[in-house]
């Protein structure tokens, strides 16, 4: 099911993302 | 605890993606991060358009912080 896939995929965008963000700002994940 | 801390990062965030401090973000600031981020822009027009509750092309700093604070607690549990 593709719906279900760019369901996962956008939370997994979203955590690599944000991950990104912290470790940008910290130096550090 | 966490949450104060939690809210201040998410409010950080927000800042760094908008960078004119317009109060909202649009893809366009979200595709600017691409120069700064390990991500491709395929993949921050995804962040983009799932922390865009509402699909009108602006992120406000509430969606933006229900989506961090979804990815902080999904993180710490």
């Amino acid at each position: 099911d593709p719906n279900m896939k760019a369901g996962a995929t956008s939370e997994g965008v979203l955590a690599n993302f944000f991950n990104s963000l912290l470790s940008k700002k910290t130096g550090s994940p | 605890p966490g949450q104060l801390d939690m809210l201040k990062k998410a409010q950080e965030f927000f800042q760094t993606c908008d960078t004119e401090g317009k109060g909202f973000i649009t893809k366009k600031d979200m595709q600017r991060l691409h120069n700064e981020l390990p991500l491709s822009l395929e993949d921050l027009e995804d962040v983009f358009d799932t922390l865009d509750a509402d699909g009108n092309g602006f992120l406000t700093p509430e969606e933006f912080n229900n989506g961090f604070s979804h990815f902080f607690f999904s993180q710490n549990n």
